[in-house]
Formats: C-alpha cells, sequence, structure tokens
C-alpha cells in the first residue's frame, strides 16, 4: 500500500480581481504579505503568511481561512510542497 | 555548404575545444559516428546572438568567466529568494552546481581562454532559481511564466522522481504557464519549452509518468552515448521527440561544461547534460529565423532529427515516412539541417484540437489478459474549427482503477497502424491509485492522418501474487488530437533539397503532400481551400489561413493577419485596440506592441503614453518595464534615479533609509548602530561617519575628540558645525589656514612670521639669546655682509636696513 502524505506551506496563491491594491487590501485585512503576481499570470497572487508553520501535514486553519469568503477573492489555494528531482 | 574535414574546422583558444567532440567530429582517432552538425551551423553565421535562454534550475554562477559576458539580468531572478540575484547557494557539497552546467552548455563564451564553449555561444542566458526550496505549484508557475515577452527558450532538467512508482506532473498554475506561455510568449509565437526526459533507467521508469515532458507544450529531450547505445538513466516513451548527445559507459567520452566556483567539469551527465544542448541548437534555429513559433520549432526537429547511428531495437517508419523509436523520438538533432530548414521556414497551419468524445465503457482488466478497445475518430471533420487531418501530437486520456499500477502496460496503434507504447510495465510501481484522466502522449504517429481506427490495449502482467478478486478496470478513455486540417507544409513551405537519407517511405499513397495536391482546383488563389468562385483571395470559398473582412463587407483570404489585426482562433482576423499595432485579443490590455507615440507596459499589456511610476522606456522593444525593486523612477533596470518611501539612493540603487545613529547592513539586511563618535554614517566604524556626534570634530572620514597634529580646528562662520581641517602642507603645527598661520615647522624649516622658510645656519639676529645674532650685528656694523659665506650665515641681519 502506498500513502502519499502532502506538506502544506505558508504561502497561498490566490485569484483576486480588482487588481493589486485589491490584494494588498485584502492580504493586509486577514494577515496575509501579497508578495506580488504570480509570475505572468494575471490577477494570480503570491500571499505568505508569517503565522503559519513552515511546514505542515494539515492545511491551515484560522481566521485568515476567511479570505476565500471575500467577493473578490476567486480561488484560493495553500501551496503543498511537491518532490522535484534534478535530472 | 560545410563538408566535414580537418582543415575546416575552426579553431578556439577554449582549453577544452579540442575535447569537445559532441560539436566537433574531426578526430580521426575516435572513429567519429556522426555529429550534431553544430559546426554546420555556425559556419552559416549562426550562434545564438539575439536569442535569450534561460536555466530553471537550482540558480546560475553569473560572475563565471565562461558565462559573464551573455548573462542576461532579464532572464534570471531567484524564485526561492524572490530577489534578482540568481546566484547558486555555496556549500561544502556544491549541491547547487545543476543550473551553472546546464547554462554553459547552452552559452558558454567562445575564445575567452576559458574552460569550454557552448553549442550557441553567443546567445543570452539566464537563470531561475527554484530548486533550492520547497518546490510547489506557484514555484514553478513563477518559473515558467518569468518575462514571456523577454526570454524565448526555457531549460528545464528536474521533474518528478524517476524511481519508477510516481505519477506526476504540473498542477493548475504550471499549467496555466505553460499555456499562457505557448499562446502569448514571445509576441505570440509562443515560448519554447525544453525538458529533460528523465533519468529513470534503472528504477524501470518510464517518462510518460512525468506530466512535464509528456506534455505537448514541452521539446522533450533524451540522450544517446558516443557509441550511439542506449545510456544506462535512459527511460523511454513516446513522448520523447529527439536526442542530443550525453555521458554513457566509461569508454564513451565526456560532455564539458561549466561549474560552480568558477571551474570547469566533464562530470555533468544524464538527460540534464541533452536537454541544454537541445536548447542552444534551437538557439540557432530562432536566430536563423525568429519568426517560428513553438510549433514551427517542433515540426522542424521531427523533420530533421536522424536515426543516424543510434542504436535502438524498435526504430520503425511510420505512415508518414518518419523513422522513430521510443528511445531516441525522431533521432539527433542536427543543427546545421535546422538553420536551413529554419531558413526557409514558413508558419505551419494553425493548430486545431479535436477532441472526440469520450469512450466510457467500463472494462475489466484481468490478470494476463488484453484490454482492446477500438475507437472510431473523426478528426472532428464536421467541425471546421477543429478538424485534424494531419496529426501533430496525440494524447490519451485515461482514467483506470487497479490494485498495482506497475503491471500494466498500454498501447495505442495509429489508423495507419503506428504502435506506440505509452506505458510498459514498472517493477516498483505498487500504487493501488491507478490513472485518474491521466494524459499520454505520442509523437509517434506524427504527420499521419487522424480519421480511421484507433486501438488502445491494456495488458496486465502481474508481477507478484495478487488478489485476483479485484481486477483492474478501464472506466473511461479519450483521444485529443492535435494537427492541422491542411497539410503542414503545403502552400507555404518550400521543400528541403536535399531529402533525409534515413527516410523511408512506408507508401507512396501516403505521401501527405499528394494528399494534399487532390484538394486544390485549377487555377484559384494559393490562399483558397475547397475551391473558389473566381481570381484572387477575395473569391476563395474557405481560406486556407485567415479570413480578414472589410467595412464594405467584402473578405479576402491572407496568409497571416496584417498590422493592427489578431487571429481569433476561429482563423479570423480582428481588430486590435485602436492604439495597438499588434495584439493577441480585442482588448485595450491584450497589446503586444504599440503604434507610433505610445509604449507597451510589460505587465499590463496596454499601451501607454508615458510610462508609469516604477517603469523605465526601454526603447529597443518600446516598452514600459518595471525598475528593479524599491525604485520609485529609474533610467533602467537598475539604474534608479528616486526611490520609493523609506529607502534612498546610494549610487544608482536604493537601500532602506535608517535612522539617525544608524546605517543599513545590506547583508544582514538591517540597520545597525553606528560607531559611538558618529552622529549619522554611512557604514560600520570609526571612518564611516558622514556627521560627528557633539563634542565630537570631522577629521577627514571620521569623528575624533581633539584635532590630530597636523590638523586645526576650523568654524567657518558663527554657529557653523566645527571641524578638524588639514593645515597647510608647509607646517607641522597651525592655527589657521593658509601657509601663514603656522605655530611650528618641520625640522629644516624655519618659521618666520607664521610661514616655514628653508631653515638654514642663519638665524635671527634680533633674537638676543642667540649668539649668532650678536655676531651678526658685528658682521654688518664691520660691513662684511658684502663676503657671501657671511651673508649666508646672516643673511636676516644683513638684509635689514639701517
Amino acid at each position: 500500500p502506498f500513502s502519499r502524505t502532502l506538506t502544506y506551506t505558508n504561502h497561498w496563491a490566490v485569484r483576486i480581481n480588482g487588481g493589486v491594491e485589491e490584494a494588498d487590501t485584502i492580504a493586509s485585512k486577514y494577515g496575509y504579505n501579497n508578495l506580488g503576481q504570480i509570475g505572468s499570470l494575471k490577477d494570480y497572487y503570491h500571499f505568505y503568511h508569517s503565522r503559519t508553520m513552515k511546514r505542515s501535514t494539515i492545511s491551515s486553519r484560522g481566521s485568515h481561512s476567511f479570505i476565500s469568503m471575500e467577493p473578490k477573492v476567486e480561488w484560493i489555494q495553500q501551496q503543498v510542497v511537491k518532490r522535484r528531482i534534478k535530472r | 555548404d560545410f563538408k566535414p574535414g580537418a582543415a575546416q574546422y575552426p579553431y578556439f583558444n577554449d582549453p577544452k575545444w579540442p575535447s569537445m567532440w559532441y560539436i566537433h567530429c574531426n578526430d580521426d582517432t575516435h572513429h567519429c559516428q556522426s555529429d550534431m552538425n553544430i559546426v554546420g551551423a555556425w559556419r552559416r553565421g549562426y550562434t545564438g546572438r539575439n536569442v535569450v535562454v534561460t536555466i530553471l534550475d537550482d540558480g546560475i554562477e553569473r560572475n563565471h568567466p565562461d558565462l559573464q559576458q551573455n548573462y542576461d539580468q532579464m532572464a534570471s531572478f531567484d524564485v526561492n529568494g524572490n530577489d534578482w540575484d540568481p546566484m547558486p547557494r555555496y556549500d561544502a557539497s556544491n549541491e547547487n552546481k545543476h543550473g551553472t552546467r546546464c547554462a554553459g552548455e547552452v552559452a558558454a563564451v567562445a575564445n575567452n581562454s576559458h574552460c569550454t564553449i557552448g553549442v550557441a555561444y553567443n546567445a543570452k542566458i539566464g537563470g531561475v532559481r527554484m530548486l533550492d526550496g520547497d518546490v510547489t505549484d506557484m514555484v514553478e508557475a513563477k518559473s515558467l511564466s518569468l518575462h514571456p515577452q523577454h526570454i524565448d527558450i526555457y531549460s528545464a532538467s528536474w521533474g518528478p522522481d524517476d524511481d519508477g512508482k510516481t505519477v506526476d506532473g504540473p498542477a493548475s498554475l504550471a499549467r496555466q504557464a505553460f499555456e499562457n506561455g505557448i499562446r502569448m510568449g514571445r509576441r505570440g509565437l509562443g515560448s519554447i519549452y525544453v525538458w529533460a526526459s528523465g533519468n529513470g533507467g534503472r528504477s524501470r521508469d518510464h517518462c510518460s509518468c512525468d506530466g512535464y515532458t509528456n506534455s505537448i507544450y514541452t521539446i522533450s529531450i533524451s540522450s544517446t552515448a558516443e557509441s550511439g547505445k542506449k545510456p544506462w538513466y535512459l527511460e523511454e516513451c513516446a513522448s520523447t521527440l529527439a536526442t542530443t548527445y550525453s555521458s554513457g559507459e566509461s569508454y564513451d567520452r565526456k560532455i564539458i561544461t561549466t561549474d560552480l566556483r568558477q571551474r570547469c567539469t566533464d562530470s555533468h551527465t544524464g538527460t540534464s547534460a541533452s536537454a541544454p544542448m537541445a536548447a542552444g541548437i534551437i538557439a540557432l534555429a530562432l536566430e536563423a529565423n525568429p519568426n517560428l513559433s513553438w510549433r514551427d520549432v517542433q515540426h522542424i526537429i521531427v523533420r530533421t532529427s536522424r536515426s543516424g547511428h543510434l542504436n535502438a531495437p524498435d526504430w520503425k517508419t511510420n505512415a508518414a515516412g518518419y523513422r522513430v523509436s521510443h528511445l531516441y523520438g525522431f533521432g539527433l538533432m542536427d543543427a546545421e539541417a535546422m538553420v536551413k530548414e529554419a531558413e526557409r521556414w514558413k508558419s505551419v497551419p494553425p493548430q486545431h484540437i479535436c477532441v472526440e468524445s469520450p469512450d466510457k465503457q467500463s472494462r475489466t482488466i484481468r490478470p494476463e489478459h488484453v484490454v482492446r478497445a477500438v475507437y472510431k475518430a473523426t478528426g472532428c471533420s464536421e467541425n471546421l474549427n477543429h478538424h485534424v487531418l494531419y496529426l501533430e501530437h496525440i494524447v490519451v486520456r485515461v482514467t483506470i482503477a487497479h490494485p498495482r499500477r506497475g503491471d500494466l502496460a498500454i498501447y495505442l496503434t495509429s489508423p495507419s497502424g503506428t504502435k506506440s507504447e505509452l506505458l510498459s510495465n514498472r517493477l516498483f510501481d505498487h500504487s493501488m491509485e491507478g490513472f485518474k484522466s491521466w494524459e499520454f502522449m505520442t509523437t509517434h504517429s506524427w504527420g499521419e492522418k487522424a480519421v480511421g481506427d484507433w486501438v488502445l490495449e491494456i495488458h496486465d502482467s502481474p508481477s507478484q501474487l495478487r488478489n485476483f478478486k479485484t481486477p483492474g478496470k478501464l472506466k473511461e478513455f479519450s483521444l485529443v488530437l492535435y494537427g492541422t486540417s491542411v497539410h503542414p507544409y503545403s502552400s507555404s513551405y518550400t521543400p528541403f533539397d536535399t531529402p533525409k537519407v534515413d527516410r523511408v517511405r512506408s507508401s507512396p499513397v501516403d505521401e501527405p503532400s499528394e494528399g494534399f495536391q487532390d484538394e486544390f482546383t485549377g487555377s484559384c488563389d494559393p490562399e483558397c481551400i475547397n475551391g473558389c468562385d473566381g481570381l484572387g483571395p477575395q473569391h476563395c470559398i474557405d481560406c486556407l489561413h485567415f479570413f480578414l473582412k472589410f467595412k464594405n463587407n467584402t473578405r479576402t483570404c491572407v496568409p497571416e493577419c496584417p498590422r493592427g489585426f489578431y487571429d481569433d482562433e476561429k482563423r479570423r482576423c480582428k481588430k486590435c485596440w485602436s492604439i495597438c499595432e499588434n495584439c493577441v485579443g480585442s482588448r485595450s490590455d491584450q497589446c503586444i506592441s504599440c503604434k507610433n507615440g505610445y509604449h507597451l507596459n510589460e505587465e499590463t499589456n496596454v499601451c501607454v503614453t508615458n510610462c508609469p511610476e516604477s517603469f523605465y522606456l526601454d526603447k529597443n522593444g518600446n516598452t514600459c518595464r518595471r525598475c528593479s525593486e524599491n525604485c520609485r523612477r529609474c533610467n533602467g533596470f537598475q539604474f534608479c534615479t528616486d526611490c520609493k518611501p523609506g529607502m534612498s539612493l546610494q549610487g544608482t540603487k536604493c537601500v532602506f533609509s535608517c535612522a539617525d545613529g544608524s546605517y543599513y547592513n545590506s547583508q544582514k539586511r538591517g540597520c545597525e548602530r553606528c560607531h559611538f563618535s558618529c552622529a549619522t554614517c554611512a557604514g560600520q566604524g570609526q571612518e564611516s561617519c558622514t556627521r560627528c556626534a557633539p563634542s565630537f570634530y570631522m577629521e577627514d572620514w571620521r569623528c575624533v575628540l581633539s584635532c590630530s597634529v597636523g590638523y586645526f580646528l576650523d568654524q567657518p562662520y558663527e554657529n557653523a558645525e566645527k571641524t578638524c581641517r588639514r593645515c597647510d602642507p608647509s607646517c607641522s603645527t597651525c592655527i589657521g589656514h593658509g601657509e601663514r598661520n603656522c605655530s611650528t615647522c618641520p625640522s629644516g624649516y624655519n618659521l618666520e612670521d607664521g610661514a616655514c622658510v628653508l631653515g638654514t645656519v642663519c638665524k635671527d639676529a634680533t633674537e638676543e639669546s642667540w649668539a649668532e645674532g650678536s655676531f651678526c650685528v658685528l658682521v654688518k656694523k664691520n660691513s662684511l655682509c658684502q663676503r657671501k659665506v657671511l651673508q649666508q650665515l646672516c643673511c636676516r641681519t644683513c638684509s635689514l636696513k639701517g
């Protein structure tokens, strides 16, 4: 039997409608730092939450999770570590 | 044309040049089999100039002597550290050498007497540091979508574990980054992603289980040893497109490249030596024709790669005449053939995607049995926008439940009879997860026709005792056919003049160009398909490439959309926003270049008259680019002229401003206290004061309690700050500025009226205490001053009147 345990980080990918100012406002409202747009993906932002465990086998719960209820937040995902190997 | 021969080979003074067998194959002692004709491409003048390549890895040693000159800051980023410096993290084991090694293969500088030469030695090279930390979907997406309008080629030599039991691929953000890249990167031509196919040979891994190398957006590169044999690490699969050389057995020669700590190495091995080599070759082709789209590049690779001396048990010729194998794809890349093709290449017709309706009939997979499912594909012939007649990639989306995934082998046979192995047994894969909508991909039917019966076979061969009461189940599968509705090389392509020796047409009936010619009628314009009702492109029934509609409601067929128009993917040219010159959509934020007087904002894709704050105008690309972090205004990426609040300008960089009595330490990234003698300072220590603490005085660049010897305390005006200023050079000590304010003189000088004059034995005759004084009075009284010796001895007394 093969079981896979996910490792959750304290980084989130968020899709927010309304530009960077809106993203900044929502981030600070829920205690995140907005580290900017994710590469060239429009409306996707990199949020960081310093009061969440850097690595954890359970996904983060707390008042910051209510961010997903903001009307301008279209999608949010806590980032999971992916094992990648140099070839 | 270039002909092999030692006399014609160029000479480079880089010490490892003679050992670079994979670039020049002129060494008789080693019995060269075949090379990749890289020198041939160089001799045609292509060295990668104006092409930008980035290596997605663990960083790049940007100050390596072989990389420094070609290093491109705009093609680099540190995703792990979230800053612009991709320098690797150094440790005792040199763990982070991988990116620097890959970079050298692409663009090590030629003729600089150092180490090695890159395949595209004039290409710009960058590096993204993204593997030296937690890799997440977001980290991958950031890396894959870095500056897609600036970077041409992304080279990645990593992936999910090649342990023979992992099935993993790009998640939603990385997938989106790939899709955006091929759709909008390179101003709509599509970013080129080159991928190392996998190093799981010993673990019996299969690269179909790696969703990155298995993607249609990546050019999956495998390796061959010098001898043409399969290297020990090589995985096989149907998604591999082509091959370059890498290391093999101990008797095979090695690949040489740049190494960490400004060194050189011949230890770089595996498919990660091969992928950047392919990226370099593609850079040569892009220099030959910068208008190649991402699909043009794949077509050119398919057409020019050669099976040559490569040793594989499964070489076969598909129905379009291409030799292909699961080990090497279409074979060894040929740089010279690629640049020749690129020079005359015209873009292939738009890609059509035909998603055949899924077969949802559940089928039981019994041990030691084969499940065979036949699917009648139409190639979406009823839908003009999705019709696929000539194939490129074929994806099979499969959902299977199975008690032991590693026991499965999957095959797909095309209507023309080409059989691809989509998956072979994996000894170490004990997973019970099966496959959930996993996409297997094959390139082996490239150029064949799509319509007809496709056969999917699933073999279950138990490698160990299993509970046979729970057999596997094929729950659903569907075919996604990628290709074109017309022949890709029809009217636009001038065929290659010398046919490849290893191209064998299986049957003249299947010759694609013949099939294509049947579809044309006599005197219609070449831009027409399905006939016409008059001469000229405005009388076509249907267009080969694009429709262009005029205001008066007439329309014409055009080979490409003119300036100010974009292709809406239904092959219609639609108008861009009024101030866009080129665009990918009709909205104001879908511009890719702007009309005169406007500049493109690279982040919003909007045309603006003036660059906004924190952006500068890059005149070459007529683009507003973002200044480096912390700049409010700048003249270039790292040339700040004004800083954001809380920062101050030091030279051309903005650094954090600290409170009085402290300074910004850039290494520790924080403010630190100045020396106690400073009120303000620029750095650590007494000598970095910019103003002094109370009761201290500034003396040169340090603050002192009292002025040193040779300095005097100066206060230029009332209430001004007192400083220690250096005395006149003629004084030892002084009471003020200038040569007349000396208070003591250096030895050999005499103080006369505050000035130091060259001392002789002559002393002031007026100083009665000195014996010489009364002597001189006597000299003068006796009129002996005329005598030269006495005049010198009593100079002052003698010169006084009276």
